[in-house]
């Protein structure tokens, strides 16, 4: 462990839970895709199946119990206690089209062709691209509230910091693992233009409203 | 060994 993977994770954790308390205090899940939120739901669920098999940390599995339980109560709140603010005409991506490609990479590009391998590398390519859906709804509703764009700079970051834990870990611990990070690299750069815009207009307490 | 090194990260 180290201190940017640490602050990642906690920058994760923040993330969610500035969206539960979003959707629950506002009793409403507008400008929110729930789409991204199913593909984090397949993307945590995938990728910790190895809760069953292999103990790491306390921490570790807690985390990992944490946000596969959060992720689904996410869904929970926007597909059924929520429902009728959920925002079904413009939270239209097709998530297949993001699916079925990380699939079919999973299954030829992975560093071993078991199960557990084959399903953690189709979790980390589906994560890379989870945020799409939520980027394209802020662009074609053109705005967001500020707790969302709260909520999206805290998810952004916590893949940029995973970007610095690589490298500290690639010169202090000598260990690299290739797909995690083009995989990082491809999800942060998908934050570039909304950090930019975060930095730029919602740390001076405008909205965030995106050239129409 | 291996496993636990690339696969400790959440």
């Amino acid at each position: 462990m180290n201190i940017f993977r640490l602050f990642g994770d906690l920058s994760h954790l923040l993330a969610i839970i500035i969206l539960l308390l979003k959707i629950w205090k506002t009793r409403s899940c507008a400008g929110i895709s729930g789409k991204s939120q199913i593909l984090f739901a397949i993307v945590y669920t995938s990728r910790y199946l190895d809760l069953m098999t292999t103990y790491i940390s306390a921490y570790n599995t807690f985390m990992k119990i944490v946000f596969v339980a959060t992720s689904y109560a996410t869904v929970f709140l926007m597909y059924m206690k929520f429902k009728a603010t959920y925002d079904r005409n413009h939270d239209t991506f097709r998530i297949e089209f993001l699916i079925v490609p990380a699939v079919i990479l999973a299954l030829v590009i992975n560093q071993e062709f078991t199960v557990l391998e084959v399903l953690w590398t189709f979790s980390i390519y589906l994560e890379s691209v989870a945020i799409l859906p939520q980027l394209f709804l802020v662009s074609k509703t053109g705005e967001a509230e500020s707790i969302t764009s709260h909520y999206l700079f805290a998810l952004g970051s916590y893949r940029a910091l995973y970007l610095l834990n690589w490298v500290y870990r690639y010169y202090a611990e000598d260990h690299y693992d290739l797909i995690a990070i083009v995989a990082g690299l491809v999800q942060t750069v998908l934050y570039c233009d909304f950090f930019y815009l975060y930095i730029t207009k919602v740390l001076k307490g405008k909205k965030l409203q995106l050239p129409a | 060994e291996n496993y636990i090194k690339s696969k400790d990260e959440l």
